[in-house]
C-alpha cells in the first residue's frame, strides 16, 4: 500500500458516495447510464470472487465487499427505486461489443487457466471499458449536471492514481502486474478528453457542456 | 511466473 493507490481507493469509494448523493438528493438517475453501472456490479462480482478463497487483509476484504454491495445498491436505486427517471432511450451503447471482446482477451491474456483467474483476467478487461456507455450518454446529449461530472471526476482521478501507485511498485517492489497496467492506462485515456472540458468549463463555474 | 500470486489491487 502506498500514498497513491490508498488516495486512488479513496476517490474510487468517493465517486461512489457522491453518485448515491446525486441519485438520492435528486430523486433522478437522469444522466446516469444504468449500463454502465450494471457492468460496475458484473465488473466487482467477477473479480472478487476470490473473497471466498484468498485473504489479502482487513482492508481489501471490506473494500471487496463495499465495492459489491454499493454497486448493487445503485442498480437498486436506478431500476426500481427512481426507475421512473431512468430513460434508457438515450442508454444505447451495444454492450456485446464490449464484453464479447473482454471474453477474448482474457481468454488470451490472463495468469491461469482457471475460472478464478479468467473472471479476474475478464473483469479488469471489462473495467477499463465500462464507462465507455457512460461517456457516450454523456456526448450524446452533449451536457451533464455538474454533480454528475463530479462523479465522473473522482472516478477518473481513481484511475488516474492507480499509474503512480503501479511505477511506485515497480521501483519499490519490483512489482509489474502487465495485464492490469495495459488496462488500466486504456482505462485512464478514455477519461482525458471528460478532463479536459472538466477543468476548462466545470472547475472554472461553468455548465458541462459539449460543443454542438 | 505469474502463477498463485495473489490480486493485492483492488
Amino acid at each position: 500500500m502506498n500514498i497513491f493507490r490508498f488516495f486512488g481507493d479513496l476517490s474510487h469509494l468517493a465517486s461512489i458516495f457522491i453518485l448515491i448523493h446525486k441519485i438520492t438528493t435528486t430523486r433522478s438517475c437522469r444522466g446516469i447510464s444504468f449500463k454502465t453501472q450494471a457492468l460496475y456490479v458484473t465488473v466487482f462480482v467477477t473479480r472478487y470472487l476470490d473473497l471466498f478463497t484468498s485473504y489479502v487483509s482487513l482492508y481489501n476484504t471490506v473494500m471487496k465487499i463495499f465495492f459489491i454491495a454499493s454497486s448493487c445498491y445503485i442498480l437498486y436505486l436506478m431500476r426500481v427505486r427512481y426507475r421512473p427517471t431512468n430513460d434508457p432511450s438515450i442508454d444505447t451503447f451495444r454492450l456485446e461489443y464490449l464484453v464479447g471482446p473482454c471474453v477474448v482477451l482474457a481468454l488470451i491474456f490472463n495468469y491461469g487457466y482457471n475460472p478464478t483467474e479468467l473472471l479476474w483476467s475478464f473483469s479488469i478487461f471489462l473495467e477499463s471499458v465500462a464507462i465507455l456507455p457512460q461517456l457516450f450518454m454523456l456526448q450524446r446529449t452533449g451536457e451533464a449536471e455538474t454533480i454528475t461530472t463530479h462523479y465522473l471526476a473522482a472516478l477518473g482521478a481513481y484511475r488516474a492514481l492507480y499509474i503512480p501507485n503501479w511505477i511506485y511498485r515497480y521501483f519499490s517492489e519490483g512489482y509489474v502486474d502487465p495485464i492490469s497496467v495495459t488496462a488500466g492506462l486504456v482505462q485512464t485515456g478514455l477519461y482525458l478528453d471528460f478532463f479536459y472540458v472538466y477543468f476548462t468549463k466545470v472547475l472554472q463555474g461553468q455548465k458541462f457542456e459539449l460543443p454542438a | 511466473s505469474h502463477e498463485h500470486r495473489e490480486h493485492d489491487e483492488l
